[in-house]
């Protein structure tokens, strides 16, 4: 574990407390894209499944079951309780356009072709366009909640530190993922244009459609 | 394989 990692984790942290608190004392999914949260969902699912194979770290393991948790939490919020509020007229994106593609290339890129090891691919490629439909929601409505913005830089913000992680573990320890090295920084760059509005426009991002 | 990734990471 170095610095990077642990803030990056804690920052990713933050993000999912950040919309699930959101969604829970305003009452009010608006603004937030469903099909995102089903993705993140899915990413976790797919990813964590070692949860029941592997035991690394009680820490490890901890995060693993609140990041579960939370997204699950998060897409019931969205869909079941507070499903008055979603807004299904803007969130329209095709995620179709994304699982496939997606679940195709984790089964010609790999590094093993186990089945625990595609869907750790799959999870690690999905991640990198997970937030898609959430920055296509906000550039049709054209504008974001501040602190929906705030869940996003701190989303945005958590694989950008993983990059400096990579760049930490392959000088001291040797250690480099091609996978999720090339993955994160496709997911960094897709915030890009989201973290210049979010740094110039401070208050009310509005993401030019 | 080198680099086998321990999938310590979140």
């Amino acid at each position: 574990m170095n610095i990077f990692r642990l803030a990056g984790d804690l920052s990713h942290l933050a993000a999912i407390i950040i919309l699930l608190l959101k969604i829970w004392k305003t009452r009010s999914c608006a603004g937030i894209s469903g099909k995102s949260q089903i993705l993140f969902a899915l990413v976790f699912t797919t990813r964590y499944l070692d949860l029941l194979t592997s035991f690394i770290s009680l820490y490890n393991t901890c995060m693993k079951i609140i990041y579960i948790g939370c997204a699950y939490a998060t897409v019931h919020l969205i869909y079941m309780k507070f499903k008055a509020t979603y807004d299904g007229n803007h969130d329209t994106f095709r995620i179709e356009f994304l699982i496939v593609p997606v679940g195709g290339l984790s089964f010609l890129v790999n590094h093993d072709f186990s089945p625990l090891e595609i869907l750790w691919t799959f999870s690690i490629y999905l991640e990198s366009v997970a937030i898609l439909p959430q920055l296509f929601l906000i550039s049709k409505t054209g504008e974001a909640e501040t602190i929906t913005t705030h869940y996003l830089f701190c989303l945005g913000v958590y694989r950008a530190l993983y990059l400096f992680n990579w760049i930490w573990r392959f000088y001291f320890e040797g250690f480099f993922d091609m996978i999720a090295i090339v993955a994160g920084v496709v997911q960094t760059i897709l915030y890009c244009d989201f973290f210049y509005l979010y740094v110039t426009k401070g208050e009310k991002v509005a993401i030019p459609s | 394989q080198d680099h086998i990734n321990p999938k310590d990471e979140l």
